[in-house]
């Protein structure tokens, strides 16, 4: 039996919906631990990690470790039917193949019971070693969905140079090319509004933009972004799931052949 | 030229 409780069903739709684009079918990993998935795009460049862990529910109860194959579109689908303020609590049990979303409305007077077909998908699990990373850039979600988005229309790769006093994301295509400079910057009033850049030594990579626009669809989900770097490494862009967890995705560089 | 490489370059099948 797994039973999991969270307060707001948009945060789990926001997720699906950042994801989706990517991965179509994943299975999530239910255990006392929380809720597991990790998924790489049909072509092996990317992957997605998701983790919500238990203490991030209201209530979370996973008897024995549990596997729920889902088609992402057909639970955005669903997940879609909630109302703004709606809590979720989602269902399962091994003896049938389905999982219950129920939506609550805030004053209980509505409540919406959606069952989702699992299936079994075959998916390989990818070792992920923890790396120190040559240099981790932290900035405003926005900012970094910004820089993407403008540098698709100039280009289709990134180059991202990380030095001590500076993070360049430079483009170049057929129109002509583009250099975006941010500077580390700390003195912000809130937080997430900083661009924090701890470098051990400089990096200098190169990244298909189109997949790092589509991580950006996460950006709802976090004010700000972190950003990993090492060369001739996949990197990783993490948005923090605020008391719950993390999205990650990992996207492996072009290098000269 | 730039080639785009394999996540199944960097991490290994668990």
């Amino acid at each position: 039996m797994f039973e999991a409780q969270m307060a707001q069903a948009a945060l789990l739709k926001q997720i699906i919906e950042s994801i989706r684009e990517l991965i179509t079918e994943a299975t999530f990993e239910v255990s006392g631990t929380g809720m597991m998935l990790q998924a790489m795009d049909s072509s092996h460049v990317s992957l997605v990690a998701l983790n919500l862990r238990s203490d991030g529910f209201q209530l979370f109860r996973a008897d024995r470790p549990f596997s729920m194959g889902m088609n992402l579109n057909h639970m955005a689908k669903m997940l879609k039917c909630a109302g703004k303020d709606d809590t979720l609590t989602m269902r399962a049990d091994e003896a049938n193949d389905l999982v219950t979303f129920l939506f609550e409305s805030p004053g209980n007077e509505r409540l919406a019971e959606f069952e989702l077909k699992l299936m079994d998908i075959t998916s390989e699990n990818l070792g992920i070693p923890d790396a120190e990373y040559s240099a981790t850039v932290s900035m405003p979600s926005a900012e970094f969905q910004r820089i993407v988005k403008d540098l698709g229309s100039i280009g289709d790769t990134v180059e991202i140079t990380v030095t001590k006093d500076d993070v360049r994301f430079a483009a170049s295509g057929d129109i002509g090319n583009a250099t975006i400079k941010c500077r580390q910057l700390l003195d912000t009033e809130k937080p997430e509004d900083r661009t924090l850049i701890e470098m051990v030594e400089p990096v200098n990579l190169t990244f298909a933009l189109r997949y790092l626009i589509n991580f950006s669809k996460a950006t709802s989900l976090a004010p700000s972004v972190t950003i990993k770097l090492s060369t001739e490494m996949p990197v990783v862009v993490e948005y923090k799931l605020s008391d719950i967890g993390y999205v990650r995705f990992y996207l492996a560089p072009k290098i000269e052949d | 030229a730039m080639g785009q490489k394999s996540l199944d370059l960097f991490f290994k099948s668990v």
